[in-house]
Protein backbone atom coordinates (compact mmCIF):
# COMPACT_ATOMS: atom_id res chain seq x y z
CA UNK A 1 0.00 0.00 0.00
CA UNK A 2 1.36 3.90 -0.82
CA UNK A 3 -0.30 6.67 -0.31
CA UNK A 4 1.00 10.18 -0.87
CA UNK A 5 -0.36 13.61 1.22
CA UNK A 6 0.36 16.60 0.49
CA UNK A 7 0.45 19.46 3.64
CA UNK A 8 0.07 23.08 2.65
CA UNK A 9 -0.33 25.92 4.37
CA UNK A 10 1.81 28.97 5.88
CA UNK A 11 4.46 27.92 8.68
CA UNK A 12 3.40 27.97 12.19
CA UNK A 13 -0.29 26.35 11.62
CA UNK A 14 0.79 22.87 13.61
CA UNK A 15 1.28 21.26 10.03
CA UNK A 16 4.47 18.41 11.24
CA UNK A 17 2.37 18.43 14.84
CA UNK A 18 -0.49 17.36 13.12
CA UNK A 19 1.52 14.84 10.82
CA UNK A 20 3.71 13.59 13.68
CA UNK A 21 0.17 12.77 15.54
CA UNK A 22 -1.98 11.53 12.60
CA UNK A 23 0.96 8.66 11.87
CA UNK A 24 2.25 8.30 15.44
CA UNK A 25 5.94 9.20 13.55
CA UNK A 26 8.33 12.01 14.54
CA UNK A 27 8.46 12.68 10.82
CA UNK A 28 9.84 15.88 11.77
CA UNK A 29 11.70 15.43 14.60
CA UNK A 30 14.80 16.61 13.11
CA UNK A 31 13.35 19.65 11.33
CA UNK A 32 15.37 22.66 10.93
CA UNK A 33 12.92 25.23 10.94
CA UNK A 34 13.64 28.07 7.88
CA UNK A 35 15.13 31.55 9.44
CA UNK A 36 13.14 34.79 8.75
CA UNK A 37 16.33 35.54 6.65
CA UNK A 38 15.63 32.30 4.84
CA UNK A 39 12.14 33.04 3.94
CA UNK A 40 12.54 36.38 2.76
CA UNK A 41 14.01 34.22 -0.44
CA UNK A 42 10.60 33.83 -1.19
CA UNK A 43 10.97 30.22 -2.72
CA UNK A 44 8.88 26.99 -1.92
CA UNK A 45 10.68 24.52 -1.75
CA UNK A 46 8.39 21.04 -2.30
CA UNK A 47 10.24 18.20 -0.56
CA UNK A 48 8.69 14.62 0.32
CA UNK A 49 9.65 12.13 3.08
CA UNK A 50 8.88 8.32 2.97
CA UNK A 51 8.13 5.93 6.18
CA UNK A 52 7.03 2.83 6.20
CA UNK A 53 3.71 2.83 8.79
CA UNK A 54 1.95 0.19 9.96
CA UNK A 55 -2.04 0.52 10.46
CA UNK A 56 -4.05 -2.67 11.69
CA UNK A 57 -1.13 -4.92 10.59
CA UNK A 58 -1.09 -3.32 7.22
CA UNK A 59 2.22 -1.97 5.97
CA UNK A 60 1.73 1.69 4.44
CA UNK A 61 4.39 3.22 2.49
CA UNK A 62 3.34 6.64 3.36
CA UNK A 63 4.67 9.94 1.42
CA UNK A 64 4.54 13.27 2.84
CA UNK A 65 5.28 16.07 0.79
CA UNK A 66 5.96 19.27 2.54
CA UNK A 67 6.11 22.72 1.06
CA UNK A 68 8.03 24.87 3.37
CA UNK A 69 7.98 29.05 2.40
CA UNK A 70 4.19 28.52 1.26
CA UNK A 71 2.45 31.91 2.19
CA UNK A 72 5.92 33.16 4.76
CA UNK A 73 7.38 35.58 2.44
CA UNK A 74 5.90 38.98 2.28
CA UNK A 75 5.19 38.81 -1.39
CA UNK A 76 3.67 35.65 -1.49
CA UNK A 77 2.74 35.85 -5.15
CA UNK A 78 3.25 32.58 -7.34
CA UNK A 79 3.91 30.71 -3.81
CA UNK A 80 1.94 27.95 -5.40
CA UNK A 81 3.96 27.71 -8.88
CA UNK A 82 6.17 25.26 -7.42
CA UNK A 83 3.31 23.16 -6.40
CA UNK A 84 1.43 22.56 -9.22
CA UNK A 85 5.10 21.89 -11.11
CA UNK A 86 5.42 19.43 -8.00
CA UNK A 87 2.13 17.66 -8.62
CA UNK A 88 2.13 17.62 -12.68
CA UNK A 89 6.11 16.15 -12.63
CA UNK A 90 4.45 13.51 -11.23
CA UNK A 91 1.73 12.97 -13.78
CA UNK A 92 3.81 13.04 -16.00
CA UNK A 93 6.14 10.25 -14.70
CA UNK A 94 3.16 7.91 -14.04
CA UNK A 95 1.86 8.95 -18.06
CA UNK A 96 5.24 7.96 -19.08
CA UNK A 97 5.73 4.90 -17.57
CA UNK A 98 1.64 3.87 -18.64
CA UNK A 99 2.73 4.56 -22.25
CA UNK A 100 5.79 2.35 -22.32
CA UNK A 101 5.59 -0.25 -24.72
CA UNK A 102 7.11 -2.84 -21.90
CA UNK A 103 4.65 -2.08 -18.99
CA UNK A 104 5.70 -3.12 -15.55
CA UNK A 105 3.31 -2.42 -12.42
CA UNK A 106 4.30 1.14 -11.70
CA UNK A 107 4.68 2.86 -7.99
CA UNK A 108 1.99 5.23 -7.96
CA UNK A 109 3.95 8.29 -6.82
CA UNK A 110 0.92 10.66 -7.97
CA UNK A 111 -0.45 13.10 -4.78
CA UNK A 112 -3.50 11.64 -3.52
CA UNK A 113 -4.28 14.32 -1.10
CA UNK A 114 -3.37 17.85 -0.11
CA UNK A 115 -4.17 19.02 3.57
CA UNK A 116 -4.65 22.90 3.02
CA UNK A 117 -4.15 24.24 6.21
CA UNK A 118 -6.64 27.58 7.34
CA UNK A 119 -5.29 29.83 9.68
CA UNK A 120 -8.21 29.96 12.47
CA UNK A 121 -8.19 33.70 12.22
CA UNK A 122 -12.46 34.01 12.38
CA UNK A 123 -12.57 35.68 9.18
CA UNK A 124 -12.97 33.55 6.44
CA UNK A 125 -10.53 32.45 3.79
CA UNK A 126 -7.70 35.01 2.87
CA UNK A 127 -6.53 35.97 -0.77
CA UNK A 128 -4.10 33.39 -0.41
CA UNK A 129 -5.89 30.37 0.28
CA UNK A 130 -8.54 30.86 -2.30
CA UNK A 131 -5.94 31.78 -4.90
CA UNK A 132 -4.49 28.32 -3.78
CA UNK A 133 -6.63 26.42 -3.93
CA UNK A 134 -8.54 27.77 -7.58
CA UNK A 135 -5.25 25.80 -8.90
CA UNK A 136 -5.15 23.23 -7.05
CA UNK A 137 -8.64 21.82 -6.91
CA UNK A 138 -8.58 19.94 -10.26
CA UNK A 139 -4.59 18.48 -10.01
CA UNK A 140 -5.42 17.00 -6.51
CA UNK A 141 -7.75 16.22 -3.39
CA UNK A 142 -8.07 19.38 -1.23
CA UNK A 143 -9.15 18.33 1.94
CA UNK A 144 -9.21 21.88 3.89
CA UNK A 145 -8.72 21.67 7.63
CA UNK A 146 -8.58 24.50 10.26
CA UNK A 147 -4.85 24.70 11.87
CA UNK A 148 -5.07 24.91 15.82
CA UNK A 149 -8.61 24.42 16.21
CA UNK A 150 -8.09 25.00 19.83
CA UNK A 151 -8.02 28.94 19.14
CA UNK A 152 -11.80 28.97 18.27
CA UNK A 153 -14.63 28.62 20.75
CA UNK A 154 -17.27 25.89 19.65
CA UNK A 155 -19.55 28.84 18.23
CA UNK A 156 -16.66 30.70 16.37
CA UNK A 157 -15.73 26.70 14.72
CA UNK A 158 -19.21 26.92 13.64
CA UNK A 159 -19.44 30.42 12.27
CA UNK A 160 -15.77 29.98 10.63
CA UNK A 161 -16.35 26.39 8.82
CA UNK A 162 -19.90 28.22 7.73
CA UNK A 163 -17.52 31.60 5.94
CA UNK A 164 -15.36 29.13 4.53
CA UNK A 165 -17.73 26.87 3.05
CA UNK A 166 -19.51 29.89 1.37
CA UNK A 167 -16.33 31.38 0.10
CA UNK A 168 -15.16 28.06 -1.37
CA UNK A 169 -18.35 28.05 -3.38
CA UNK A 170 -18.37 31.56 -4.35
CA UNK A 171 -15.33 30.86 -5.81
CA UNK A 172 -16.10 27.46 -7.28
CA UNK A 173 -13.81 25.65 -5.86
CA UNK A 174 -13.99 21.98 -5.40
CA UNK A 175 -12.45 20.35 -2.04
CA UNK A 176 -13.13 16.64 -1.76
CA UNK A 177 -16.51 14.91 -1.14
CA UNK A 178 -17.24 12.85 0.85
CA UNK A 179 -19.62 10.81 -1.81
CA UNK A 180 -22.18 8.06 -1.35
CA UNK A 181 -23.65 5.46 -3.90
CA UNK A 182 -27.48 4.79 -3.32
CA UNK A 183 -27.05 1.90 -2.56
CA UNK A 184 -24.57 2.23 -0.04
CA UNK A 185 -25.49 1.07 3.81
CA UNK A 186 -27.09 3.43 5.98
CA UNK A 187 -24.15 3.68 8.21
CA UNK A 188 -22.28 4.17 5.21
CA UNK A 189 -24.22 6.93 4.00
CA UNK A 190 -24.38 8.85 8.08
CA UNK A 191 -20.55 8.43 8.39
CA UNK A 192 -20.11 10.52 4.91
CA UNK A 193 -22.68 13.23 5.88
CA UNK A 194 -20.99 13.44 9.29
CA UNK A 195 -17.85 13.89 7.45
CA UNK A 196 -18.85 16.13 4.76
CA UNK A 197 -20.70 18.71 8.10
CA UNK A 198 -17.08 19.14 9.89
CA UNK A 199 -15.58 20.27 6.64
CA UNK A 200 -13.33 21.98 6.73
CA UNK A 201 -11.90 19.44 9.97
CA UNK A 202 -11.14 21.46 13.00
CA UNK A 203 -7.56 20.35 13.57
CA UNK A 204 -5.37 20.24 16.84
CA UNK A 205 -2.42 17.92 17.15
CA UNK A 206 0.20 17.71 19.72
CA UNK A 207 3.58 16.25 20.12
CA UNK A 208 3.13 15.84 23.73
CA UNK A 209 1.81 12.62 25.77
CA UNK A 210 0.26 13.73 29.02
CA UNK A 211 -1.11 11.51 31.95
CA UNK A 212 -4.39 12.24 33.07
CA UNK A 213 -6.09 10.45 35.74
CA UNK A 214 -3.43 7.20 34.72
CA UNK A 215 -4.59 7.42 31.31
CA UNK A 216 -1.56 8.19 28.30
CA UNK A 217 -3.42 11.09 26.78
CA UNK A 218 -2.04 13.20 23.57
CA UNK A 219 -2.90 16.74 24.29
CA UNK A 220 -1.65 20.57 25.20
CA UNK A 221 -1.71 21.65 28.56
CA UNK A 222 -2.81 25.08 29.54
CA UNK A 223 -3.14 26.82 33.23
CA UNK A 224 -7.06 27.06 32.13
CA UNK A 225 -7.74 22.98 30.53
CA UNK A 226 -6.15 20.23 28.70
CA UNK A 227 -7.45 20.03 24.68
CA UNK A 228 -7.43 16.46 24.25
CA UNK A 229 -6.53 15.48 20.10
CA UNK A 230 -8.44 12.52 20.20
CA UNK A 231 -11.70 13.55 22.23
CA UNK A 232 -13.87 14.29 19.38
CA UNK A 233 -15.59 17.00 21.51
CA UNK A 234 -12.52 18.69 21.96
CA UNK A 235 -11.33 18.73 17.70
CA UNK A 236 -11.91 16.59 14.46
CA UNK A 237 -8.29 15.01 14.80
CA UNK A 238 -9.72 11.83 14.97
CA UNK A 239 -12.18 11.99 12.26
CA UNK A 240 -10.19 13.02 9.81
CA UNK A 241 -7.64 10.15 10.82
CA UNK A 242 -9.97 7.47 10.03
CA UNK A 243 -10.95 9.14 7.01
CA UNK A 244 -7.10 9.29 5.80
CA UNK A 245 -6.42 5.82 6.94
CA UNK A 246 -9.30 3.50 7.54
CA UNK A 247 -11.61 4.72 5.53
CA UNK A 248 -11.32 7.21 2.20
CA UNK A 249 -7.71 6.10 1.40
CA UNK A 250 -8.86 3.90 -0.94
CA UNK A 251 -11.31 6.35 -2.69
CA UNK A 252 -8.60 9.14 -2.07
CA UNK A 253 -6.38 7.19 -4.48
CA UNK A 254 -9.56 6.60 -7.15
CA UNK A 255 -10.77 9.49 -7.36
CA UNK A 256 -6.95 10.68 -8.03
CA UNK A 257 -6.69 8.21 -10.84
CA UNK A 258 -10.26 7.93 -12.42
CA UNK A 259 -10.95 11.59 -12.43
CA UNK A 260 -7.65 13.94 -11.52
CA UNK A 261 -5.22 12.07 -13.01
CA UNK A 262 -7.54 11.58 -16.08
CA UNK A 263 -8.20 14.99 -17.07
CA UNK A 264 -4.46 15.88 -17.29
CA UNK A 265 -3.85 12.57 -19.48
CA UNK A 266 -6.47 13.34 -21.79
CA UNK A 267 -5.20 17.54 -21.60
CA UNK A 268 -1.47 15.92 -22.81
CA UNK A 269 -2.43 13.39 -25.09
CA UNK A 270 -4.65 15.51 -27.24
CA UNK A 271 -1.78 18.36 -27.23
CA UNK B 1 -5.70 64.23 28.14
CA UNK B 2 -5.15 62.82 24.65
CA UNK B 3 -3.74 60.03 23.11
CA UNK B 4 -3.18 58.06 19.93
CA UNK B 5 -2.94 54.57 19.52
CA UNK B 6 -1.80 52.39 16.77
CA UNK B 7 -2.74 49.43 16.16
CA UNK B 8 -0.75 47.12 13.65
CA UNK B 9 -1.15 42.97 12.12
CA UNK B 10 -2.64 40.89 9.77
CA UNK B 11 -6.48 40.69 10.16
CA UNK B 12 -7.50 37.95 12.69
CA UNK B 13 -4.97 38.40 15.22
CA UNK B 14 -7.64 39.56 17.41
CA UNK B 15 -6.91 43.42 17.39
CA UNK B 16 -10.42 45.21 17.78
CA UNK B 17 -11.55 42.53 20.56
CA UNK B 18 -7.91 43.35 22.27
CA UNK B 19 -8.82 47.33 21.44
CA UNK B 20 -12.68 46.90 22.81
CA UNK B 21 -11.29 44.88 25.99
CA UNK B 22 -8.82 47.38 27.08
CA UNK B 23 -10.62 50.35 27.12
CA UNK B 24 -14.20 48.63 27.67
CA UNK B 25 -15.73 50.23 24.49
CA UNK B 26 -17.30 48.74 21.49
CA UNK B 27 -15.42 50.75 19.02
CA UNK B 28 -15.71 48.39 16.44
CA UNK B 29 -18.76 47.17 16.92
CA UNK B 30 -20.15 48.41 14.13
CA UNK B 31 -17.19 47.77 12.49
CA UNK B 32 -16.91 46.25 8.49
CA UNK B 33 -15.08 43.53 7.82
CA UNK B 34 -13.29 44.06 4.36
CA UNK B 35 -14.29 41.09 2.13
CA UNK B 36 -11.11 38.40 0.80
CA UNK B 37 -11.60 40.58 -2.11
CA UNK B 38 -11.25 43.92 -1.17
CA UNK B 39 -8.18 42.71 0.72
CA UNK B 40 -7.12 41.32 -2.58
CA UNK B 41 -6.63 45.30 -3.59
CA UNK B 42 -3.46 45.34 -1.94
CA UNK B 43 -4.08 48.53 -0.04
CA UNK B 44 -3.69 49.15 3.26
CA UNK B 45 -6.00 52.03 4.77
CA UNK B 46 -5.05 53.96 7.82
CA UNK B 47 -8.15 54.79 9.47
CA UNK B 48 -8.76 56.72 12.99
CA UNK B 49 -11.10 56.71 15.30
CA UNK B 50 -11.71 58.94 18.83
CA UNK B 51 -13.44 58.14 21.41
CA UNK B 52 -14.21 59.76 25.07
CA UNK B 53 -13.58 57.57 27.72
CA UNK B 54 -13.11 57.89 31.34
CA UNK B 55 -10.36 56.52 33.31
CA UNK B 56 -10.48 56.88 37.51
CA UNK B 57 -12.36 60.30 36.98
CA UNK B 58 -9.78 61.57 34.56
CA UNK B 59 -11.36 62.19 30.79
CA UNK B 60 -9.34 61.10 28.05
CA UNK B 61 -9.47 61.48 24.49
CA UNK B 62 -8.51 58.10 22.92
CA UNK B 63 -7.65 57.69 19.37
CA UNK B 64 -7.40 54.73 17.89
CA UNK B 65 -5.72 54.35 14.68
CA UNK B 66 -6.91 51.00 12.75
CA UNK B 67 -4.98 49.98 9.80
CA UNK B 68 -6.99 47.31 8.09
CA UNK B 69 -5.31 45.23 5.24
CA UNK B 70 -1.95 45.09 6.42
CA UNK B 71 -0.46 41.89 5.79
CA UNK B 72 -3.38 40.61 4.01
CA UNK B 73 -2.99 40.82 0.85
CA UNK B 74 -0.81 37.92 -1.45
CA UNK B 75 1.72 40.50 -2.10
CA UNK B 76 2.57 42.29 0.83
CA UNK B 77 5.32 44.20 -0.39
CA UNK B 78 5.03 48.05 0.95
CA UNK B 79 2.15 47.74 3.26
CA UNK B 80 3.81 49.55 5.50
CA UNK B 81 3.94 52.67 3.07
CA UNK B 82 0.88 54.23 4.08
CA UNK B 83 1.58 53.84 8.01
CA UNK B 84 4.76 55.62 7.67
CA UNK B 85 3.07 58.30 5.60
CA UNK B 86 0.72 58.84 8.08
CA UNK B 87 2.74 59.05 10.97
CA UNK B 88 4.47 61.52 9.30
CA UNK B 89 1.76 63.20 8.15
CA UNK B 90 0.92 64.01 12.39
CA UNK B 91 4.34 64.94 12.70
CA UNK B 92 4.54 67.63 9.61
CA UNK B 93 1.44 68.68 11.09
CA UNK B 94 2.76 69.47 14.74
CA UNK B 95 5.83 70.89 12.98
CA UNK B 96 3.36 73.19 10.84
CA UNK B 97 1.88 74.30 14.12
CA UNK B 98 4.56 75.08 16.23
CA UNK B 99 6.35 77.24 13.52
CA UNK B 100 3.57 79.91 13.35
CA UNK B 101 4.30 83.01 14.07
CA UNK B 102 1.17 82.93 16.39
CA UNK B 103 1.57 79.91 18.45
CA UNK B 104 -1.98 78.45 19.76
CA UNK B 105 -2.20 75.21 22.16
CA UNK B 106 -1.87 72.66 19.87
CA UNK B 107 -3.82 69.32 20.24
CA UNK B 108 -0.98 66.48 20.13
CA UNK B 109 -2.22 64.37 17.24
CA UNK B 110 0.91 62.46 16.67
CA UNK B 111 1.08 58.96 17.58
CA UNK B 112 2.09 58.35 20.72
CA UNK B 113 2.70 54.19 20.80
CA UNK B 114 1.91 51.40 18.07
CA UNK B 115 0.93 47.52 19.45
CA UNK B 116 2.47 45.57 16.63
CA UNK B 117 0.54 42.25 16.79
CA UNK B 118 2.51 39.36 15.84
CA UNK B 119 0.77 35.98 15.38
CA UNK B 120 0.96 33.44 17.73
CA UNK B 121 2.53 30.55 15.56
CA UNK B 122 5.74 29.68 17.59
CA UNK B 123 8.02 29.88 14.60
CA UNK B 124 9.50 33.47 15.06
CA UNK B 125 9.08 36.80 13.56
CA UNK B 126 8.11 36.62 9.56
CA UNK B 127 9.83 38.61 7.33
CA UNK B 128 7.11 41.02 7.15
CA UNK B 129 6.80 41.74 11.43
CA UNK B 130 10.55 42.28 10.95
CA UNK B 131 10.41 44.75 7.97
CA UNK B 132 7.33 46.89 9.38
CA UNK B 133 9.60 46.86 12.57
CA UNK B 134 12.54 48.27 10.84
CA UNK B 135 10.42 51.24 9.21
CA UNK B 136 9.12 51.94 12.13
CA UNK B 137 10.70 52.12 15.17
CA UNK B 138 12.35 55.07 14.84
CA UNK B 139 9.20 56.68 14.16
CA UNK B 140 6.56 55.75 16.97
CA UNK B 141 7.11 53.74 20.02
CA UNK B 142 6.74 50.00 19.43
CA UNK B 143 4.98 47.86 21.89
CA UNK B 144 5.28 44.31 20.37
CA UNK B 145 2.29 41.95 21.45
CA UNK B 146 1.26 38.21 20.98
CA UNK B 147 -2.24 38.09 19.42
CA UNK B 148 -4.20 35.36 21.28
CA UNK B 149 -2.06 34.51 22.98
CA UNK B 150 -4.05 31.64 24.07
CA UNK B 151 -3.03 29.67 21.13
CA UNK B 152 0.03 29.20 22.98
CA UNK B 153 0.83 27.17 26.45
CA UNK B 154 3.01 28.29 29.40
CA UNK B 155 6.36 27.29 28.28
CA UNK B 156 5.41 27.85 24.31
CA UNK B 157 5.19 31.78 25.16
CA UNK B 158 8.53 31.21 27.31
CA UNK B 159 10.34 30.33 24.17
CA UNK B 160 8.53 32.10 21.73
CA UNK B 161 9.02 35.36 23.82
CA UNK B 162 13.00 34.55 24.18
CA UNK B 163 12.77 34.09 20.29
CA UNK B 164 11.22 37.25 19.00
CA UNK B 165 13.54 38.84 21.55
CA UNK B 166 16.20 37.73 19.80
CA UNK B 167 15.43 38.37 16.02
CA UNK B 168 14.75 42.15 17.91
CA UNK B 169 17.88 42.17 18.52
CA UNK B 170 19.27 40.84 15.65
CA UNK B 171 17.89 43.48 13.56
CA UNK B 172 18.77 46.27 15.29
CA UNK B 173 15.45 47.19 15.93
CA UNK B 174 14.80 49.41 18.82
CA UNK B 175 11.21 48.96 20.65
CA UNK B 176 9.98 50.58 23.32
CA UNK B 177 11.89 50.54 27.29
CA UNK B 178 10.10 50.55 30.20
CA UNK B 179 13.20 52.67 31.28
CA UNK B 180 13.74 53.27 34.55
CA UNK B 181 16.14 56.38 36.80
CA UNK B 182 18.89 55.45 39.24
CA UNK B 183 16.84 57.84 41.85
CA UNK B 184 13.55 55.90 41.11
CA UNK B 185 11.66 53.79 44.38
CA UNK B 186 12.48 50.61 44.29
CA UNK B 187 8.49 49.38 43.48
CA UNK B 188 8.67 51.51 40.44
CA UNK B 189 12.07 49.76 39.40
CA UNK B 190 10.61 46.39 40.08
CA UNK B 191 6.86 47.29 37.84
CA UNK B 192 9.98 48.42 35.15
CA UNK B 193 11.65 45.21 35.26
CA UNK B 194 8.48 42.94 35.79
CA UNK B 195 7.33 44.72 32.51
CA UNK B 196 10.40 44.03 30.72
CA UNK B 197 10.49 40.87 31.11
CA UNK B 198 6.27 40.42 29.50
CA UNK B 199 7.51 41.78 26.49
CA UNK B 200 6.13 41.17 23.82
CA UNK B 201 2.76 40.90 26.15
CA UNK B 202 1.22 37.40 25.43
CA UNK B 203 -2.51 39.16 25.36
CA UNK B 204 -5.95 37.48 25.25
CA UNK B 205 -9.03 39.86 24.20
CA UNK B 206 -12.59 39.16 24.99
CA UNK B 207 -15.80 41.11 23.99
CA UNK B 208 -17.90 38.16 26.16
CA UNK B 209 -18.91 38.19 29.55
CA UNK B 210 -19.24 35.15 31.30
CA UNK B 211 -20.95 34.64 34.89
CA UNK B 212 -18.20 32.02 36.43
CA UNK B 213 -19.48 31.40 40.24
CA UNK B 214 -21.40 34.42 40.02
CA UNK B 215 -18.60 36.96 39.17
CA UNK B 216 -18.84 38.61 36.08
CA UNK B 217 -15.52 37.26 33.98
CA UNK B 218 -14.42 38.36 30.90
CA UNK B 219 -12.98 35.77 28.80
CA UNK B 220 -13.27 32.79 26.44
CA UNK B 221 -14.97 29.82 26.97
CA UNK B 222 -13.71 26.51 25.90
CA UNK B 223 -14.71 22.87 25.97
CA UNK B 224 -11.69 22.14 28.12
CA UNK B 225 -11.55 25.41 30.01
CA UNK B 226 -11.93 28.98 30.55
CA UNK B 227 -9.45 31.89 29.59
CA UNK B 228 -10.30 35.11 31.31
CA UNK B 229 -8.82 37.99 30.36
CA UNK B 230 -7.71 39.76 33.51
CA UNK B 231 -6.73 36.65 35.34
CA UNK B 232 -2.34 37.55 35.36
CA UNK B 233 -1.87 33.53 35.02
CA UNK B 234 -3.84 33.69 31.95
CA UNK B 235 -2.22 36.79 29.57
CA UNK B 236 -0.93 39.64 30.27
CA UNK B 237 -3.80 41.86 29.73
CA UNK B 238 -3.89 43.17 32.97
CA UNK B 239 -0.44 44.24 32.60
CA UNK B 240 -1.01 46.10 29.14
CA UNK B 241 -3.92 47.92 30.37
CA UNK B 242 -2.32 49.20 33.45
CA UNK B 243 0.64 50.32 31.13
CA UNK B 244 -1.40 52.05 28.82
CA UNK B 245 -3.41 53.64 30.64
CA UNK B 246 -2.07 54.33 34.25
CA UNK B 247 1.66 54.19 34.65
CA UNK B 248 3.14 54.62 31.20
CA UNK B 249 0.58 57.10 29.14
CA UNK B 250 2.69 59.96 29.85
CA UNK B 251 6.38 58.26 29.30
CA UNK B 252 5.35 57.00 26.22
CA UNK B 253 4.04 60.94 25.06
CA UNK B 254 7.18 62.29 26.64
CA UNK B 255 9.46 59.57 24.50
CA UNK B 256 7.33 60.63 21.16
CA UNK B 257 8.03 64.26 21.82
CA UNK B 258 11.59 64.43 22.96
CA UNK B 259 12.83 61.44 21.06
CA UNK B 260 11.22 60.21 18.17
CA UNK B 261 9.56 63.95 17.06
CA UNK B 262 12.75 65.48 17.63
CA UNK B 263 14.54 63.58 15.11
CA UNK B 264 11.98 63.94 12.36
CA UNK B 265 11.80 67.81 13.39
CA UNK B 266 15.61 67.91 13.00
CA UNK B 267 15.49 66.41 9.84
CA UNK B 268 13.17 68.16 8.19
CA UNK B 269 14.87 71.52 9.45
CA UNK B 270 18.57 70.62 8.39
CA UNK B 271 16.55 69.58 4.64
N1 LIG C 1 -2.58 25.91 19.83
C1 LIG C 1 -2.02 24.94 19.10
N2 LIG C 1 -0.68 24.95 18.91
C2 LIG C 1 -0.16 23.95 18.17
C3 LIG C 1 -0.95 22.93 17.60
N3 LIG C 1 -0.15 22.10 16.91
C4 LIG C 1 1.09 22.57 17.04
N4 LIG C 1 1.10 23.69 17.82
C5 LIG C 1 2.26 24.50 18.19
O1 LIG C 1 2.49 25.45 17.15
C6 LIG C 1 3.88 25.60 16.91
C7 LIG C 1 4.19 25.32 15.46
O2 LIG C 1 3.84 24.00 15.16
P1 LIG C 1 4.39 23.26 13.87
O3 LIG C 1 3.78 21.90 13.85
O4 LIG C 1 5.87 23.33 13.83
O5 LIG C 1 3.78 24.15 12.70
P2 LIG C 1 4.13 24.14 11.14
O6 LIG C 1 5.12 25.24 10.91
O7 LIG C 1 2.84 24.43 10.46
O8 LIG C 1 4.66 22.80 10.78
C8 LIG C 1 4.58 24.68 17.92
O9 LIG C 1 4.92 25.46 19.04
C9 LIG C 1 3.51 23.68 18.28
O10 LIG C 1 3.66 23.15 19.59
C10 LIG C 1 -2.37 22.94 17.84
O11 LIG C 1 -3.14 22.11 17.38
N5 LIG C 1 -2.84 23.98 18.60
N1 LIG D 1 -8.26 32.52 20.64
C1 LIG D 1 -8.53 33.84 20.66
N2 LIG D 1 -9.43 34.35 19.78
C2 LIG D 1 -9.67 35.67 19.84
C3 LIG D 1 -9.02 36.53 20.75
N3 LIG D 1 -9.46 37.78 20.53
C4 LIG D 1 -10.35 37.72 19.53
N4 LIG D 1 -10.49 36.44 19.10
C5 LIG D 1 -11.36 35.95 18.05
O1 LIG D 1 -10.67 36.08 16.82
C6 LIG D 1 -11.55 36.51 15.79
C7 LIG D 1 -11.01 37.80 15.16
O2 LIG D 1 -10.93 38.80 16.14
P1 LIG D 1 -10.79 40.33 15.74
O3 LIG D 1 -10.68 41.10 17.03
O4 LIG D 1 -11.87 40.73 14.81
O5 LIG D 1 -9.38 40.34 14.99
P2 LIG D 1 -8.74 41.51 14.11
O6 LIG D 1 -9.06 41.18 12.69
O7 LIG D 1 -7.29 41.42 14.38
O8 LIG D 1 -9.30 42.80 14.55
C8 LIG D 1 -12.92 36.68 16.44
O9 LIG D 1 -13.64 35.47 16.18
C9 LIG D 1 -12.61 36.80 17.91
O10 LIG D 1 -13.64 36.31 18.75
C10 LIG D 1 -8.08 35.95 21.67
O11 LIG D 1 -7.45 36.62 22.49
N5 LIG D 1 -7.88 34.61 21.56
Amino acid sequence: FEFTLMVVGESGLGKSTLVNSLFLTDLYNEREYPSAAERIEKTVKVSSTSVEIEEKGVRLRLTIVDTPGFGDAVNNQDSWASIVTFIDERFEEFLNDELRVNRTKTNDNRVHCCLYFIAPNGHGLKPLDIEFMKRLHKKVNIIPVIGKADTLTADEIKSFRRQILSQIAENDISIYQFATDSDDEEDAIREAQSLQASVPFAVVGSNTVLEIGGKKVRGRMYPWGIVEVENEDHCDFTKLRNLLIRTHMQDLKDNTNDVLYESYRAFKLTG
